[in-house]
């Protein structure tokens, strides 16, 4: 199964 | 006092309307180097990014920087105001309650303006690693949207395989499914603009949201070349170059397999 991954998992909030 | 003119007013109304489907309220960070945007749509999956260089635009003055919260709806139904070849002038005090809007005529006979109350708009801010990608491919804009228009009638998912020799597009339905694979042009093929051109370090493979694809190709008519950014295992750039100005840069996160 194909998961939407959301952008935080790779940027970090600044 | 912040005041930017443009000649070539199109060229805002082009790049609300390459935002406004994706995002919904964003802040414009006005400083002396330009105008810059970030803002990701409501589900946090893709990000915009837009930047404007002052010396892209005829005019430019920012005094202090400031940070306009516009609902873009709403500035771009403002834009439908100006007409195509009017010069469009931004103006907001130091400390703006609204946008103000000039649009001239080329010719100087119809001069309007339009004030757009700004909003009070919290953000999160994401850092964005200045990364060297694995994959870049630059290609006709045109072409890009075309396949991406082409996938999404066929399925949800586009699986984007990048090796030296091309860039193979996939998707698959219910009704089946389809490949679209564009080559590397060779040295010798026409026109810069209607090339394919591919930097690899390492092949890669990812799959996006084709509805995400689309909305970003709403940037089209900024200009006539894309570049795709991709390495494993990380958001896709989308880069839309805006001549002489800056660029407008899509993010947008992969669907994982689990």
């Amino acid at each position: 199964v194909m998961t939407q991954s959301k952008l935080s998992a790779f940027f970090r909030s600044s | 006092m912040f005041e930017a003119r443009l000649t070539e007013g199109s060229l805002l109304k082009k790049i609300i309307e390459a935002i406004k489907d994706l995002v919904q309220e964003a802040n414009v960070d006005c400083s002396e180097e330009g105008l810059t945007m970030q803002a990701m749509d409501a589900s946090h999956v893709s990000l915009c990014s837009l930047n404007m260089r002052h010396g892209g635009f005829d005019h430019y003055r920012c005094d202090r920087s400031i940070s306009l919260g516009l609902n873009l709806a709403n500035l771009g139904k403002i834009l439908k105001c100006a007409g195509n070849d009017d010069v469009v002038t931004l103006k907001a005090e130091d400390e703006p309650d609204t946008l103000t809007l000039m649009f001239e005529s080329p010719n100087q006979e119809r001069i309007s303006d339009f004030e757009l109350k700004l909003m009070d708009i919290e953000t999160e801010h994401l850092g964005i690693p200045n990364e060297e990608y694995k994959c870049t491919i630059s290609m006709p804009s045109g072409e890009f949207q075309r396949i991406v228009r082409d996938l999404a009638v066929i399925g949800e998912t586009c699986i984007i395989t990048c090796t030296k020799e091309g860039v193979k597009f996939s998707v698959s339905g219910d009704l089946g499914n389809g490949n679209v694979t564009v080559r590397q042009s060779s040295a010798a093929d026409g026109d810069e603009k209607d090339q394919v051109k591919i930097q690899m370090e390492e092949p890669v493979t990812l799959n996006f949201a084709l509805r995400y694809l689309g909305f970003f190709t709403k940037a089209t008519p900024l200009g006539s070349t894309v570049k795709l950014h991709m390495s494993p295992d990380v958001p896709i750039v989308v880069e839309y170059p805006i001549d002489g100005i800056g660029s407008i840069s899509y993010f947008l996160a992969p669907k994982i397999d689990e």
